[in-house]
């Protein structure tokens, strides 16, 4: 058989590698960061000797899963384990590009720590889009939760803050921010969110990805990780048949954990992160 | 890191004085990483780059053209015939159903498309079809309100044809009639009969897929289902004011034949613009 006893050459690697690769790059795996795993691959095993009851493919095919699996089992957070540790009330705010499901995400959470019995606040920090208060309203209404609000246009930072303060004075748990949706490449929308980090100093910041992304996922991680610091990461909408390959790509580029996976729109529709899963998902 | 491709590919093209076999290939090679790069659909990468080669490799160039230019022509036209070159949206009567994956722009882009119509003397209205998300109808009011344009819908109704019936009836003497609907995904077969019951109230003359510029592999697959269930005749790629460079979406388009008419700039009404190719393939290829 093929391989046995034989020590691993480029020319062999190689094709074996490109169908991998194929298939990372066709779960949306960033193509910088599935050639970045392809040198780590090739490095280790390059000269390597095959034992004899292993084919070149199982090799190839073991050390690339477990580069892949290496990406993503980062030091991760238990969410509700760092709420219980914190002292109250414990303020996260969600931030993330337009329409990845930060708004929806918050509500997820929300009713989970409902289900534990920690009161929370949501603080309505997206003051421009057109039914933002309105939508968030929606979910507080039918979670039974406080909304903080002020008028459409007011400050986001204000909202934050107010939040936290009547959180703080009715012995509220947990403050769930929901900031607007906003481009990466928007300097004044990035600083906006710079501000509202200084103003309310939150617990943790959450970055909201759509799993639906590309290759983009991870200059919108990066780039939201260098203006206020990403403590983990949720892909939303991986029920839309995404692989979620992002999902690698994030931890990757920026060494943030992913904590949850949205797969739907109910309230239920939150999973915790798992590699494994991950890992069979991609290579599936 | 990312301008490299085609601006790489180009330098090679134009320090050469001849095209050679080598050369040819080098730089498909280029164009092929940036396609990837871009999101679009692997398969469609892997096809397009053979057809790049063997058509640069075996065509002569045409009279008073030299070689690197061929091969720029080449790129471009094989990008071309897949998004379309300068189609627009007739201004006269119809109705248009917006339809798309989830948080992709529809709601935020009929009120685009609402406002381009009525300033052109076109007497437009929206409907929210959306009975979904929660404030949808909020949502559309007041984009509606900024459009300067009248709006439909019905709140508490959860029945989304039902709302549409009553939309175009109530606007029947309106010119152009914008349908709203909501997000939804192939793997969702509830929410697929209702696109299709939806569509048959409808009768729309377009079917505009709005498709997200950052959208990956599933842009395609996703495309396709839609197009499947209720023919997709335009698309409108939007948030390209970001840095994604819209491969998916180049993907999709390939899969429905539906050519791009406008691309979203923005989040405010005035952020629609008439779609450019030559500007959308040189920022897609880097
Ligand atoms: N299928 C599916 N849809 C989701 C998921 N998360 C969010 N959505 C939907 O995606 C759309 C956008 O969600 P929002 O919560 O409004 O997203 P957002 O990030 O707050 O959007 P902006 O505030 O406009 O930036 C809505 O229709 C949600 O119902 C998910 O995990 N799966
Ligand atoms: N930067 C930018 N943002 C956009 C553009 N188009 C829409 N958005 C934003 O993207 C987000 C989602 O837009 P919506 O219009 O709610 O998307 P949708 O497809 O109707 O979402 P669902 O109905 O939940 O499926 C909002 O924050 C919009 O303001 C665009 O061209 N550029
Ligand atoms: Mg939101
Ligand atoms: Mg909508």
């Amino acid at each position: 058989v093929d391989g046995w006893g034989s020590k691993l050459k480029e020319n062999k690697i190689e094709p074996i590698l490109w169908d991998l690769k194929v298939a990372l790059l066709e779960a949306d795996v960033a193509l910088p960061v599935v050639e970045e795993i392809e040198e780590e691959v090739k490095d280790n095993l390059l000269n390597k000797k095959i034992g004899r009851k292993y084919s070149i493919e199982d090799v190839i095919e073991t050390a690339l899963k477990n580069a892949v699996k290496k990406a993503l089992d980062l030091e991760t957070i238990d969410l509700y384990d760092f709420i219980k540790n914190t002292e109250k009330p414990v303020s996260i705010m969600f931030v993330g590009v337009n329409g990845t499901g930060k708004t929806t995400t918050i509500a997820k959470i929300s009713h989970n720590l409902i289900k534990k019995n920690y009161s929370c606040v949501l603080a309505a920090s997206d003051t421009f889009r057109a039914g933002a208060l309105e939508q968030l309203q929606v979910h507080a209404n039918r979670l039974g939760v406080k909304l903080i609000k002020h008028s459409k246009g007011s400050d986001p930072a204000a909202v934050g803050y107010d939040a936290v303060e009547h959180a703080r004075a009715r012995r509220k748990d947990v403050v769930l921010i929901d900031t607007a949706g906003r481009m990466q490449t928007n300097t004044n929308l990035m600083d906006e969110m710079k501000k509202i980090k200084r103003v309310v100093e939150p617990d943790l910041i959450i970055f909201v990805g759509d799993a639906l992304a590309g290759n983009d996922a991870v200059d919108q991680a990066q780039k939201f990780n260098e203006a206020v610091g990403i403590d983990g990461v949720i892909l939303s909408k991986i029920d839309a048949d995404a692989k979620g390959g992002s999902a690698l790509s994030i931890g990757h580029a920026v060494g943030k954990p992913i904590l949850f996976v949205g797969t739907g729109e109910g309230y239920d529709d939150l999973e915790h992160f798992d590699s494994d899963w991950m890992t069979d998902r991609l290579f599936g | 890191k990312l301008k490299d491709g085609l601006q790489n590919a180009m330098k090679k093209v134009a320090n050469a004085s001849h095209i050679d076999k080598n050369l040819v290939s080098e730089v498909v090679k280029d164009v092929q990483r940036a396609m990837i790069e871009s999101d679009m659909n692997v398969n469609l990468a892997l096809e397009l780059t053979q057809k790049l080669k063997e058509r640069a490799l075996t065509e002569k160039p045409p009279a008073g053209m030299t070689s690197k230019e061929h091969v720029i022509k080449i790129i471009y036209e094989e990008f071309v015939n897949i998004l379309g070159d300068g189609v627009e949206l007739k201004l006269r009567p119809q109705t248009i159903m917006m339809v798309g994956l989830y948080g992709m722009g529809k709601t935020t882009t009929c009120g685009k498309l609402g406002a381009y119509f009525q300033k052109r003397g076109l007497n437009t209205a929206l409907v929210a079809g959306d009975t979904h998300r929660p404030a949808a109808y909020e949502q559309l009011e007041q984009v509606a309100e900024d459009a300067g344009v009248p709006i439909y819908g019905s709140p508490g109704e959860s029945r989304a044809p039902k709302v549409v019936r009553e939309g175009l009836e109530k606007f029947k003497e309106y010119d152009v009639v914008i349908i709203d609907t909501s997000g939804r995904h192939s793997l969702q077969d509830e929410l697929i009969k209702e696109i299709k019951r939806i569509r048959k109230v409808a009768q729309p003359d377009e079917v505009i897929l709005t498709i997200d510029a950052s959208v990956g592999q599933q842009a395609g697959p996703q495309a396709e289902a839609f197009h499947d269930a209720v023919g997709v005749t335009k698309t409108i790629i939007t948030k390209i004011d970001g840095s994604a460079k819209g491969g998916g979406a180049l993907s999709a388009v390939a899969a429905t034949d539906a050519p791009v008419v406008f691309v979203g700039t923005g989040e405010r009404i005035r952020d629609l613009e008439k779609f450019d190719p030559k500007r959308f393939i040189s920022r897609l290829l880097g």
